[in-house]
């Protein structure tokens, strides 16, 4: 979970690329 | 495996009538017009935008280490797309975190290969970068001449197929949604979904009046596209050896997506 905390965080939040 | 699809589309499963695939193409097309960076008329509206010889030569010659940050920065803004389009693919969120994972890691260059050929300018080889319309040459900082070329052939094999944006929405589904991505936990789940996409990918292209070889035409690419794809990874590795730490300055996401 760690090697992909981004992927994680951005699979779990609800807002756009644009909004990031 | 496309003989037995068409077939399925003269017996369609049981689960599965032309009102879903219908109902799937319009949801998948709506994701990927979403979560596209630009719109076709952003495109055309930029289509004359060309760097000049100088802009060029002023590209050539920064370092290696520039230039692949430029990539490295453009690339993750654009994966970070991907995966909103994965994200609003009827299915995908239902996976297992961990295949979300592995489908996104090994399919999201892929995807961007695809979604590539509506910033390309077939006409006179260019592709949409950094602002404006940029030649392979411009990218020979980089030093990947071979890797370039592969993406812009492929690229311009693409623009050939002259693929609608539904048919670019559905293979771009249909390709992230990989059943044999090594180390997946449920691959029959992810095989059902692929096999739904196809599906509705052949049924949209009867309906437009495609030829008959498009799909075929379609996946025929993407052998080409999975070399792209380890080429980058290899030169990626070199890149880290000779200049470890530009790479590890590059974007965290993109680390995490071509890390090993």
């Amino acid at each position: 979970k760690e090697k992909h905390k981004i992927l994680h965080r951005l699979l779990q939040n609800s807002t756009s690329p644009v909004e990031l | 495996l496309l003989g037995r699809r068409r077939a399925l589309l003269d017996h369609l499963p049981y689960d599965c009538s032309i009102t879903d695939l219908e109902n799937i193409t319009q949801s998948i097309v709506k994701s990927h017009l979403e979560t596209c960076q630009y719109s076709s008329e952003d495109m055309k509206r930029f289509t004359w935008v060309q760097y000049s010889p100088e802009e060029t030569r002023a590209f050539q010659n920064k370092s290696a280490e520039w230039m692949w940050q430029q990539c490295a920065h453009h690339i993750t803004n654009a994966i970070q797309y991907v995966v909103e389009f994965a994200k609003r693919i009827a299915g995908f969120m239902d996976l297992c975190q961990n295949d979300q994972i592995i489908l996104l890691k090994a399919g999201c260059l892929e995807v961007l290969l695809i979604r590539m050929c509506r910033a390309l300018n077939s006409n006179n080889n260019t592709i949409f970068f950094h602002g404006k319309f940029a030649s392979p040459q411009f990218f020979k900082a980089l030093g990947c001449d071979d890797l370039v070329s592969a993406v812009f052939e492929l690229g311009m094999g693409l623009c050939r197929l002259q693929l609608s944006d539904e048919e670019m929405a559905l293979f771009s589904a249909a390709v992230l949604l990989s059943p044999d991505r090594p180390w997946l936990t449920e691959g029959q789940k992810v095989h059902k979904l692929q096999e739904k996409v196809y599906l509705a990918l052949q049924h949209s292209l009867q309906k437009n009046g495609a030829s008959e070889e498009k799909l075929d035409k379609m996946v025929s690419k993407l052998p080409i596209m999975k070399s792209i794809c380890n080429l980058h990874v290899d030169k990626l590795e070199f890149f880290r050896l000779v200049h470890p730490e530009t790479a590890y300055s590059f974007p965290p996401l993109y680390r995490e997506v071509f890390g090993s």
